[in-house]
């Protein structure tokens, strides 16, 4: 074991970093703005100044590698879920995230990369997993929520190491200047001309209605496209169903009752038309429904709402608001369709499709097994992109 | 395309191991270690420390997180709780 004296840390005060690469469906200014205000956690609480690398090797390296990436820990990465990132203890300066993970900024689904980044940064710098509850060091990542990011212990684990910081910097709060920047940001691109931002292959839900409209849900947006091909969007998420929160993870109208279903986390939300049913928002798990689904779909051929999670189905009965007896099952029964689906919906030919990123993939319910696959925007002209 | 992805179930073992509960080189770990481990890390998960593979023990190892082990981290926040309550580090046992 490692003596206190010899615990790993830098022995300059002025680190430079540097973003190797990032996930393509998010802008590098977004991710830029967010790795920026994750280092500036660190050096509001320590006597740590830190700067963008313009050009040449950096102290600390960001980057996102994809299952084994050869870093000589032997340690690869494990696709959606699991371990999402790791990083090394000073000097070698380096922290890897899955590229195979649903990263997000702005509360969208999937797991929140400011996060994730100030917590790498934190081993970066030489601290180690903390045992306090809602440590931002804790091995299970925080939400991001209104609270302080930092907790005592991780301030205290930094100063241990780099001294207080120097009374005459200024102090700035990343979390919520990351917030509004970030929601900034999202707001500009939502107005730029051209195809709808989730054309760039990233979107939280999509379902259809009962007039064969398509509607792909992202953040606090959604957009509808006609079955003759007409668009409207971004439309406010809320303005049409008011109780929902900021984003949703799953949506599925039902052609059972012609009810609309949202998930987000352990709730799950039911409308008729714009009208919240009584007694909803439930917990899923009162229906015996795993919290966080990756995506949702009315199968008629079931007669039963789907659940898709991880390597799991889960079959929700419409009626009695109960899973079905022997369920959930393995999601080898849906032959050829992977995990990780952000969303599903069927076509009025009783085709299922289902998306993740840019791909998709089409199962056939009378052959039981994916028939067709490609990229969505480019292959499927009635997604509108 | 084969279908890709982690597990929702986390073979107990392979997990102890990689975070730093159990220890590589025995590879054959006795029942004694495996209750310590398992014990350990509901403590620091903030679980009912039973020291058996219950469901919410199980379910928290599939929840994502940080690749990094946690071996040490009792230990320093220790020291760390140390220095708060006596201004001073406790000095190291020699073993």
């Amino acid at each position: 074991r490692r003596s206190d004296a010899q615990a790993e840390k830098w022995y300059k005060r002025h680190l430079t970093y540097q973003v190797v690469n990032w996930p393509r469906h998010l802008s590098l200014g977004s991710v830029r703005l967010a790795v920026r205000a994750a280092f500036q956690l660190w050096s509001n609480v320590s006597n740590l100044v830190f700067e963008e690398a313009s050009e040449g090797p950096a102290d600390i390296r960001l980057a996102f590698y994809e299952g084994d990436h050869n870093d000589g820990t032997g340690n690869a990465f494990d696709g959606p879920g699991g371990t999402l990132a790791h990083a090394f203890l000073p000097r070698r300066g380096e922290a890897h995230f899955d590229m195979a993970e649903r990263w997000t900024l702005n509360g969208h689904k999937g797991h929140n990369l400011f996060m994730v980044t100030a917590h790498e940064i934190g081993h970066t710098l030489g601290l180690e997993h903390s045992p306090v509850r809602h440590a931002l060091m804790s091995p299970y990542y925080r939400k991001l929520g209104r609270s302080m990011v930092l907790s005592w212990d991780d301030i205290l684990a930094v100063q241990q190491l780099y001294g207080k910081p120097s009374g005459n910097r200024p102090v700035r709060l990343p979390g919520q200047v990351l917030h509004a920047a970030l929601q900034e940001w999202e707001f500009t691109e939502l107005q730029t001309p051209g195809l709808p931002l989730y054309c760039r292959g990233v979107f939280d839900a999509i379902t259809m209605d009962e007039k064969k409209t398509v509607l792909v849900f992202r953040g606090n947006v959604y957009w509808t496209i006609s079955a003759e091909g007409g668009q409207s969007g971004p439309l406010l998420l809320r303005q049409r169903w008011p109780e929902l929160p900021q984003a949703i993870e799953a949506a599925a109208f039902s052609q059972l009752d012609s009810k609309w279903y949202f998930f987000r986390g352990k709730r799950i939300w039911r409308y008729t038309g714009n009208v919240l049913d009584s007694g909803f928002p439930m917990k899923t798990s009162e229906l015996g429904l795993p919290r966080r689904p990756d995506s949702a779909f009315y199968y008629a051929p079931l007669g039963h709402m789907v659940l898709f999670k991880g390597a799991r189905y889960y079959i929700l009965n419409l009626k009695s608001l109960q899973q079905e007896p022997y369920y959930p099952r393995k999601l080898m029964d849906w032959n050829g369709i992977p995990q990780g689906t952000n969303g599903a919906l069927t076509r009025p030919d009783g085709r299922l499709y289902l998306f993740r990123d840019q791909r998709f993939w089409r199962f056939d319910p009378m052959k039981v097994r994916v028939t067709r696959e490609g990229q969505w925007a480019r292959d499927l002209s009635w997604t509108g992109c | 395309v084969p279908a890709r992805g982690s597990p929702l179930v986390v073979d107990p073992q392979d997990f102890l191991e990689k975070y730093g509960y159990l220890h590589h080189e025995h590879q054959i770990h006795n029942s004694v270690e495996i209750h310590s481990a398992i014990r350990e890390f509901q403590w620091l998960s903030h679980l009912p420390i039973t020291g058996e593979l219950d469901s919410a023990t199980l379910l928290q190892m599939a929840e994502p997180r940080c690749g990094v082990s946690d071996e040490g981290s009792q230990k320093n926040w220790g020291q760390r709780v140390n220095l708060i309550f006596t201004g001073r580090r406790r000095p190291q046992r020699r073993r």
